[in-house]
């Protein structure tokens, strides 16, 4: 159903983010 | 990560000098590993932390988009996929939590990294949060959001 689809769409766009947040080289910036 | 110079940016395994986003290569960038782990091994205790902290966040999503998938095309009487989605969701953002907050403040403490500067000052020489640490930022209210939306469908 609707939650269902919604609950994947945030487990997907999470696992994303957090894997190139990991991989890239900007968490500081001069 | 010896950012002394200016366009200098800062990840969790690698550095770059000279703009590295723009060009999009990694020519100028060094790894922390390479060379028998030359910077890792002088990198702070902190920073170490959450390298760790980020790496299980990585393994902890990746597993829970897979029960979540799985859990579309599967189910079971004997046990509940929505709920283990849910609790690796919520593992999640408690590793991105913890691993954003030691990081926001060691970094604002020891550095004084800063959010936003002010344009009349010199800017050239002030540390900033980049934009990878926001992405983290997001990533960690979207798994909070996602764990909530997995324990109210598991529930029912």
């Amino acid at each position: 159903n609707c939650l269902v689809i919604t609950a994947i769409i945030c487990v997907l766009v999470t696992t994303v983010g957090t894997i190139v947040s990991f991989a890239t080289p900007n968490w500081l910036s001069v | 990560c010896d950012c002394s110079s200016t366009d200098c940016d800062c990840g969790l395994w690698l550095n770059c000098r000279g703009g590295p986003s723009s060009a999009g290569s990694l020519n100028n960038c060094q790894w922390y590993f390479a060379n028998e782990f030359a910077i890792e091994k002088n990198l702070p205790d902190w920073f170490k932390a959450v390298q760790g902290l980020m790496s299980c966040a990585v393994a902890s999503s990746m597993l829970s988009l897979l029960i979540g998938l799985f859990s579309l095309c599967w189910s079971s009487k004997g046990c509940n996929p929505y709920q283990a989605t849910g609790a690796f969701a919520n593992l999640t953002f408690l590793l991105l939590a913890v691993a954003i907050s030691l990081f926001g403040a060691k970094a604002y403490l020891e550095n004084k990294a800063e959010v936003l500067t002010d344009k009349s000052r010199d800017t050239d020489h002030i540390l900033l949060f980049g934009w990878s640490f926001w992405v983290a930022v997001g990533s960690t209210a979207l798994s909070l959001i996602a764990s909530i939306l997995y324990f109210c469908v598991g529930r029912n």
